[in-house]
C-alpha cells in the first residue's frame, strides 16, 4: 500500500460468481465460476477499484459479490466458515446497492465489535428480491450471533418489519440450499 | 492488540480524497 493510505484491519478479496438459472449449486460447479476480482489493504486501494464496479442493482440476475477477508474462500466448506453461519437479509428489488454499500463499510471499519468472527459478506442478485449475508466463524455462539444481528439491523437502517434469518453453514451443507 | 477502526462518515470523505481515484 502506498505511503499515508489509511490501512485497514484485514486485506480483503472480492469475488464474483454467476450461476446460470436453474442449475442446481454444487461445490464442484460453484467452485469453477466464481472468480477472484480485487485484493485489497487499504481504504484508498477500496475507494479506486470500488468506483469502477458494476453496482449490485446493475448486475444481471443470479450474479453474487463475495467480499472476504483474505485467505478466507466464499464457501461453506472453508475451514473458517465450516463451524459458521450467516445472517441473511431479503431485500425488495432496488436496495441492494445502497444496502450492500453500508454493510461492507461496516465491515472494512470494523463497526462489528466482534474480535476475529466476521468472515465476509454476500450481496446475491436474484430474479424477484435480493439477499445479503454476513458470515461469521462461530455458528453456536449466540452472544456473537445476536450482537451480528444488532450492528447490521442499524448499519442497514432496516425497518422494523424486514426479517432477518441465521443460517449454520452445516445446514446449508445438509440442504444444499444457500437461502 | 488495537484494532483500526473506521465510521462510515469518515469512509465517505476518503472517497473523494484524491488518493482513491
Amino acid at each position: 500500500i502506498n505511503p499515508g493510505d489509511h490501512k485497514l484491519q484485514f486485506v480483503y478479496t472480492l469475488w464474483f460468481s454467476r450461476r446460470s438459472p436453474g442449475n442446481k449449486a454444487s461445490s464442484s460447479n460453484y467452485e469453477d465460476n466464481i472468480k477472484m476480482v480485487a485484493t485489497f489493504a487499504s481504504v484508498e486501494q477500496f475507494w479506486s477499484f470500488y468506483s469502477f464496479l458494476t453496482r449490485p442493482c446493475d448486475l444481471t440476475s443470479s450474479s453474487d459479490y463475495h467480499l472476504f477477508k483474505q485467505g478466507i474462500k466464499p464457501m461453506w466448506e472453508d475451514d473458517a466458515n465450516k463451524t459458521g453461519g450467516k445472517w441473511i437479509v431479503r431485500l425488495r428489488k432496488g436496495l441492494a446497492s445502497r444496502l450492500w454499500e453500508n454493510l461492507i463499510l461496516a465491515m472494512l471499519g470494523e463497526q462489528f465489535m466482534v474480535g476475529d468472527e466476521i468472515c465476509g459478506a454476500v450481496v446475491s442478485i436474484r430474479f424477484a428480491e435480493d439477499i445479503i449475508s454476513i458470515w461469521n466463524r462461530t455458528a453456536s455462539d449466540r452472544t456473537i450471533t445476536s450482537r451480528i444481528r444488532d450492528t447490521l439491523k442499524r448499519v442497514l437502517n432496516l425497518p422494523l418489519s424486514t426479517i432477518m434469518e441465521y443460517k449454520a453453514h452445516t445446514d446449508s451443507i445438509k440442504d444444499q440450499s444457500s437461502f | 492488540g488495537t484494532r483500526i477502526i473506521y465510521e462510515r462518515n469518515f469512509l465517505m470523505q476518503m472517497r473523494n480524497s484524491p488518493l482513491a481515484q
